[in-house]
């Protein structure tokens, strides 16, 4: 009876772009809690970039799952692909195999 | 069933890890199982290696031609537990170290295996199986998907929408029945996730995740080894 009927999960456009989110401030905080130097401004400039649509990202995620918290972490400096392709690293498969062994079925009442 | 259960107040837990960029979450997934079977076996907690697992473990699925375990370039925990079955073992953390790179050379010295498989078997989708096998037989490898992990730092993760595409290998150790979801305005139940991205990650290197409706493929892919029972 308490989950929620229907609730807006995203932010609209104008929030995309918010100045209080002060991307600058936290991308320095950032820089200095997770020790990242990049080795040329180019770099830098493109790590920004990518920080910032992450806390954009961050903000959508906070929406859509709030009883956990969003925000900053290592891997804010990296886009969505490079985190896939550097930080998860399993061969997915859409089944199980089917001569895998079983687990038995346990009593789940005592 | 408990309604609380976490094997890292029973000593079934080694230390986070960190898999540092290196596509090896397989691998951590794979030998944190085999820590908790092996604990129960034989009550001992030995850190096992990655590493070994890494260089030497290139077993392939059999249904699906060229995917075979491959270091950095990912892997698969049932294809891992193949693996050590067949290898007879897996070594201790600091007789094979982690380097988090692909060094192509298989250092494996079957004179140092601590831990070996007795079997493994894949637990059914039923939450309550799951927690069954979790209490029963030890921390469980897990398969998730882990789009939200990117920014998650603490609390309970319960997205409304999320992808059950499984793309990260992780542990189960326990689970907990009251983590508290405001939006729902009630205590929801959760599973307790080891990750292998260090102590600086989450909750202190832990991940959260609602229990109930197989958030984020959490439930599609389970799997619980046994250790061989050893005297000394």
């Amino acid at each position: 009876k308490s989950e929620p009927l229907i609730r807006q999960v995203v932010g609209g456009a104008d929030n995309l772009n918010d100045p209080r989110l002060g991307a600058e401030h936290h991308f320095e905080l950032f820089k200095r809690r997770f020790g990242k130097s990049y080795k040329s401004q180019e770099e830098h400039d493109h790590r920004f970039k990518v920080f910032r649509a992450n806390l954009r990202r961050a903000r959508r995620h906070q929406s859509l799952d709030p009883s956990a918290t969003h925000g900053v972490t290592q891997f804010s400096d990296l886009t969505p692909a490079e985190f896939r392709r550097t930080f998860l690293g399993l061969r997915s498969r859409l089944r199980l195999p089917s001569d895998a062994n079983k687990a038995p079925i346990l009593p789940t009442d005592s | 069933l408990p309604t609380d259960f976490d094997w890292r107040d029973r000593g079934a837990v080694a230390a986070v890890k960190n898999q540092g960029a290196c596509g090896s979450c397989w691998s951590f997934s794979t030998t944190g199982a085999l820590e908790g079977a092996n604990f129960l076996a034989t009550g001992k907690l030995v850190s096992l290696s990655e590493q070994q697992l890494v260089d030497c473990d290139h077993e392939c699925d059999p249904e699906e031609p060229g995917s075979c375990d491959s270091g950095c370039n990912g892997g698969l925990m049932n294809s891992a537990f193949e693996y050590t079955l067949k290898a007879g073992g897996l070594m201790r953390e600091e007789d094979y170290p982690y380097t988090g790179t692909d060094r192509g050379t298989c250092k494996f010295d079957k004179s140092k295996i601590v831990a070996s498989v007795a079997n493994f078997s894949v637990v059914s989708l039923d939450e309550e199986q799951i927690a069954a096998n979790v209490v029963k037989n030890g921390p469980l490898a897990v398969a998730i998907n882990a789009v939200f992990m990117q920014t998650y730092v603490g609390g309970v993760s319960c997205p409304y929408i999320c992808s059950k595409r499984l793309d990260h290998g992780v542990l189960l150790v326990g689970y907990g029945s009251a983590g508290y979801a405001p939006i729902r305005m009630k205590e929801k139940s959760y599973w307790i996730i080891k990750n292998s991205w260090g102590e600086n990650w989450g909750e202190n290197g832990y991940y959260k995740i609602c229990r109930g409706r197989n958030i984020c493929g959490v439930d599609s892919m389970v799997s619980t080894v046994a250790a061989v029972q050893t005297t000394s």
